[in-house]
């Protein structure tokens, strides 16, 4: 038997509106630590990388490891039948799981409602992501990253990321001309979320799609910060860390002729 | 010209 239920149904919502544009089909792998998920989009060019742990839930209870298969598209519609402020259960039988069942509360409880999502045999190649000492580790607002993201995709398809000790820069260049955002680290104490840190083991600069990016910056709303870590010739790291887990993309670089 | 790589470049599948 598979359950697990959680209070702010908003979350899981807005999680997989931040998967739905990169991949279509997924299995959730539950255990009894949580339930996490791995999927790379077509072009083979980005992964995403999703945690929740069991103790995010309320009630958790997992019997045995399976899969859940789903297309996320399907998925993100039921979804959209839950009120923001609902609590989701979500619940399989762990031993023949051929449909996910949902469970949409409402705070004062007098609003029920089931839905049934009918799931499906997905064999995923799997990636194994080994442990990387990251040349440089930047922390910033997540709303600062989704602008810059968004800025310079009028200027270009692409960026160049270079991170020194005491800056970031972000640089596009394009038919139109060229565009560039520098962030400094700030350490602003009474606000944290909207400090920046640059933690350097080396300078590094790379190039990435910034189509891929905007599209991680979905992840936005799950988080006031977000990570990047970056390591020469080494895909870069976005990500967003919540209470009950995190969501991680990677993205392959561009490499200049 | 930039060249977009792959991640199965860097990372192997299990």
């Amino acid at each position: 038997m598979f359950e697990a239920r959680l209070t702010q149904g908003a979350l899981l919502k807005r999680l997989l509106d931040s998967v739905k544009e990169l991949v279509t089909d997924a299995n959730f792998d539950c255990s009894e630590t949580g339930i996490s998920l791995q999927a790379m989009d077509n072009s083979h060019v980005a992964l995403v990388s999703l945690s929740l742990r069991a103790e995010g839930f309320n009630p958790y209870r997992c019997d045995r490891g399976f899969s859940l298969g789903v297309n996320l598209n399907s998925l993100n519609k039921i979804m959209k039948c839950a009120g923001n402020e609902d609590v989701i259960t979500l619940k399989a039988d762990d031993s023949s799981a051929d449909s996910l069942c949902l469970l949409f509360e409402n705070s004062s409880n007098e609003r029920v409602s089931e839905y049934e999502l009918k799931l499906m045999d997905i064999d995923q190649e799997h990636l194994s992501i080994p442990e990387t000492d990251y040349d440089a580790t930047v922390m910033m607002p997540s709303a600062e990253f989704q602008r810059i993201c968004r800025d310079l995709m009028v200027v270009s398809e692409s960026v160049t990321i270079d991170v020194s000790k005491d800056e970031i820069k972000f640089t596009a260049e394009g038919e139109l001309g060229t565009g560039n955002v520098k962030l400094k680290p700030t350490s602003t104490i009474d606000k944290p979320e909207e400090s920046i840190t640059i933690e350097l083991g080396q300078t590094v600069s790379l190039q990435f799609s910034l189509k891929y990016l905007s599209n991680f910056t979905r992840g936005t709303p799950l988080s006031d910060q977000v990570m990047l870590c970056l390591s020469d010739n080494m895909p870069l790291l976005v990500e967003y860390k919540m209470d009950i887990g995190y969501i991680r993309y990677y993205l392959a670089p561009k490499v200049g002729d | 010209l930039e060249i977009q790589e792959l991640l199965t470049t860097f990372f192997v599948q299990v």
